[in-house]
């Protein structure tokens, strides 16, 4: 229910003011997650993976990663999504731990290319396996295997 | 000058004590058409000197990043029941390095445009140029991160602006022939790739964790052709997937196993 509370909270005067926010008092009257007047979108690129190979030539990391209990863009289909690609494969399929288990399961593709799942998260990755979240991003940003034991 | 200083969040309502330092505030965009985009920054909890700058962008499209990312996700703090008061999150993303939310595009959030349609009508391209001049912008801010190691991530539709707004820069440094920002990797969560095998694999998904029959996702997998839009899909789709709908309409698809907020 963690919409509702962050709806309250970033809806009160003493928040905006705290946070330097609405200080010009936007029309459309409440703070909402989503936006509800944004309603005409012109452009969505059917695929963006064109750029995902250009980042792979420019020596640009690429990490994906998906919460394996979302069903809204799940784990099946980015890992169709990835193998339309036809990347070469680095490591094979293989769990990677965090204290004491499994975190969720990885393959690395050559051209600095990771692909790792976070067992037990849902949409919200973050939000629903913390732990799991912050290892995965501490070795994105060090640039090293996601542990294998 | 002082725009920083300004913008420096000394404590925010029902705050728990932290040693980092916090920022909020507003970076024009677009100053003719009067847009402005709002960010909420936090530095590391360590060694923000050395450590990379992060940005998180949330999805939607139209979705605030200050509201799942910052605030539900990957933040230094939760709101709490009370809608008062916050906690801190153990977890959160500034231990490992200095992090940037944006409410992006105009219209999310408490980032506004003084063009009205601005906040209307938006798009991939528009999205991606506006974050950009956001990121020279805030740059111009804040300096020492001029030349810092520089991170994109995100989740769901964010699979479109993330990798959007990292071919931009891209783009700006080649032409420029030196890094303006200093782009290392993209990361990317729950991610809108490629709408066909993204559309496709949902059902699949669906069928093998046993939320649809395997009859039901073999029909929409035949009749489906995903490629175009919803009106235009046969009948015979339409029914397939109308099936699959009434199947997962009362459980949280976006967390398959979690209780619903009542």
């Amino acid at each position: 229910c963690s919409d509702y509370y962050t709806i309250a909270y970033m809806n009160r005067p003493d928040v905006q003011k705290a946070l330097h926010a609405n200080v010009t008092n936007i029309e459309y009257a409440t703070w909402q997650p989503c936006s509800d007047v944004l309603t005409n979108w012109t452009d969505s690129a059917s695929t963006i993976i064109p750029l995902l190979r250009e980042f792979m030539t420019n020596d640009i990391r690429v990490w994906i990663f998906s919460g394996d209990t979302d069903g809204r863009v799940p784990v099946t289909s980015t890992m169709n999504s990835i193998k339309t690609m036809n990347l070469p494969i680095k490591t094979q399929w293989h769990p990677w731990y965090l204290n004491g288990e499994v975190g969720g399961y990885t393959q690395e593709y050559k051209g600095d290319m990771t692909f790792a799942t976070v067992r037990g998260a849902g949409h919200q990755v973050p939000s629903y396996e913390a732990a799991r979240a912050l290892s995965l991003v501490m070795h994105f940003l060090d640039g090293t295997d996601l542990p294998d034991s | 000058d002082g725009l920083k200083e300004n913008d420096k969040i000394h404590k925010l309502p029902g705050q728990p004590p932290v040693k980092f330092e916090q920022y909020g505030g507003y970076v024009t965009v677009d100053e003719s058409a009067g847009r402005a985009f709002y960010y909420y920054f936090v530095e590391a909890q360590r060694s923000k000197e050395s450590l990379p700058l992060l940005l998180w962008l949330n999805g939607g499209p139209g979705c605030s990043s200050l509201a799942y990312g910052g605030f539900q996700e990957l933040g230094p703090f939760r709101v709490n029941s009370d809608g008062k008061t916050l906690h801190k999150n153990n977890f959160a993303w500034n231990h490992a390095a200095n992090v940037l939310f944006v409410e992006s595009p105009a219209g999310v959030g408490f980032s506004y445009s003084n063009t009205s349609t601005d906040v209307k009508v938006g798009g991939d391209r528009k999205t991606a140029n506006d974050n950009y001049q956001f990121l020279i912008n805030w740059l111009k801010r804040f300096p020492e991160y001029k030349d810092r190691d520089f991170y994109i991530s995100g989740e769901s539709y964010a699979g479109h602006y993330v990798p959007q707004l990292a071919h931009t820069i891209l783009y700006h440094n080649k032409k420029a022939k030196k890094n303006i920002i200093n782009l290392k990797g993209i990361l990317i969560g729950n991610a809108v790739i490629n709408d066909d095998t993204d559309t496709r694999g949902m059902y699949e998904y669906f069928a093998s964790h046993a939320l649809i029959t395997d009859e039901v996702v073999s029909e929409i997998q035949k009749q489906c052709k995903f490629t175009v839009t919803e009106s235009k899909e046969s009948d015979e789709c339409k029914m397939a997937k109308s099936i699959a709908d009434y199947n997962t309409h009362n459980i949280d698809i976006y967390n398959i196993y979690a209780p619903r907020c009542h």
